[in-house]
Order: C-alpha cells, then structure tokens, then sequence
C-alpha cells in the first residue's frame, strides 16, 4: 500500500488573529473578511468552529509583518459589531503533512498528533484538506515537530523544496 | 487577472461531531483520533480552534452513516479524559469554492461569506486551504448555496463533474 504522506512543510511567518466571541449570525463573517480585504489584506488560513449560546470564535493567519495592522482593524469592528476580544499571537508556526494518499485516514491523524504530543508539543490548531493535515504550535517548537514528523513517516531528512516552505 | 474561483463543490455525505471541553494537553488530540482509527473510521474535515482556560473544543466529520458510531466511540473516551460532551449534528452540508488563484485573497473569502449571509445562510464553521475556503451550513441550504455562489464567481450552472461530489 503506498505510503500516504508524502511530505512536511512549516511555515514560520505567520501570525494568528483569533476574534473571541464573535456573533454567530449571517453576516459576521462577512464583515471581517470585507475589512480586511478593503486593506488588501493576504489571509492564510480561516478556522471557525461551531458556536455555542449565539457565540463563536473565529482565528485566521496573516503574514507577521501584518499581524499589528490585522489586529487594529479587527479591533475597530469588534467594537461595531460585538466581537468580544481580539488575540493576537505571533510565535506560531503552521507544520503539515502533505499525502495524496492520506484521504480520510483517521489513523495518519493520530499518527501526526500522537508524536507531536510525545514531544510535549501542544496543539493549538488543526485545519485539513484533502491532501493536508495542518497543526499550529508554538513556533519554539518547529524544528522538533518537522523532524518528529520526518522521523514519524518515515521521510529522511535530505532537504526537500517542500520542507521549508 | 485570472478568476480567482474555477469551481464549486458540495458534499452532503457528511455528519459532524463536536467535542466540547477538550482539555487542551499534549496528548488528547491524538487519542481522539486513535479511538476512531482503531476502529477504521473514516474522517474527512478536522477543525480545532485554539482553546481558553485550558479548553477548546474539536470537530470533524464522518460519512453520516458512521456518524453514530462516531458518537458512540467518543461518548467513551470522553468520559476517559475530561471532555465535557460530544455533539452529533447530521443535517450539514459542506459547501466550498475552489481555485487556484484565490490564495491569500481575503477578498474572496469576503464575498463567499457575504453571499451566503444575504441568503440567510448561517456559517458554521469554516475552513481554508490554499486552493479552497469551506464553509459548513445546515444542509438545508445546499442548493441554495451552491448556486448562489455560481452566480457569485460567474461560473454558470452547467454540471461540472465537481459541482455535487
Ligand atoms: C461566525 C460567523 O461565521 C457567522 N456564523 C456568519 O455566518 O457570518
Ligand atoms: C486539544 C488538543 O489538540 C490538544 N491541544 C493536543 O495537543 O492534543
């Protein structure tokens, strides 16, 4: 059977913005994602989880360059629309398992996580796609959690154009 | 400039489960998803946010006709770890736009959710890749949604073999 994971990759430049408390109602959304984007803003990744008692939160990355700038803007519309609070967290790092085979395998999941947790590496994140399993750390940590998971699946450590993207 | 958004999918296969109150330890994570692994579960999205005081809670999704096994597996675990509930939500539907272009465009992200707002549609959650922005709805809303945002991206209602994967 063909090795589902194909390759890591980390990403230490980003920034995450998480808006704590956001309205769970039609129309929210929007309205970050208009105030950003009328800044021109790049916007990585968007994770939102289902909300409770009317309530959500809502985390997205931007380069750290930008990451003071996403905060002000968040934090004029959060007092417009009632977003209570908004963090900003810069020492993140996004690190990825890549797999065209990796569909659905809730045991390469388990796999990722259970070594980065052997590691003492909390996971603050996770995002997938298709082909990715994408876990957010303390940027601290990157180079232990990208070797772990080289060790893990097996990839040797050559460098790839993957490794360091 | 290359539209950013070359296509629309939807799957309505799937049902999600929420755990809420997951302790946010090293550890919990991978033994969510070895609970589902050692029985062959199959799992398509994972989004986990981060967490406050110590807490957070993780969704995925499963093909519905596993969703109560799903259920059942982590009812078990979570009285092993300290996760507060499990929540099973069936009736989703996971809308999405895809394109190779739209990376970073937070402008795009802006007007996937503005159209889904001015239908009325509430954003469950929501979920990014490179090539992708997901939104999870109430299932009810599928067609709604998917040719809303055809005639948001000007992508004509022809059947394309992604439009109902
Ligand atoms: C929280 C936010 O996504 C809201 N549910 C909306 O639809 O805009
Ligand atoms: C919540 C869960 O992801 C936890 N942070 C872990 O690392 O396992």
């Amino acid at each position: 059977e063909q090795e589902p994971v194909s390759g890591i990759t980390c990403d230490k430049n980003q920034a995450k913005v998480t808006l704590i408390g956001v309205p769970d109602q039609p129309g929210i959304a929007s309205k970050i994602f208009e105030a950003l984007s009328r800044e021109n803003m790049n916007v990585d990744m968007i994770i939102q989880n289902v909300g409770q008692e009317g309530l959500t939160d809502l985390s997205f990355t931007v380069p750290r360059g930008n990451a003071d700038q996403a905060k002000e803007i968040l934090s004029k519309l959060a007092d417009a629309v009632g977003i209570k609070d908004v963090v900003l967290t810069e020492r993140i790092a996004k690190v990825s398992i890549v797999g065209v085979g990796m569909r659905s395998h809730s045991g390469v999941a388990a796999k990722m996580f259970s070594r980065l947790a052997a590691e003492g590496i909390n996971i603050m994140m996770i995002s997938t796609s298709e082909i990715k399993i994408s876990c957010v750390i303390h940027s601290k940590y990157t180079e232990l959690a990208v070797r772990t998971l080289h060790e893990a699946f097996e990839l040797g450590m050559k460098p790839t154009p993957n490794r360091k993207k």
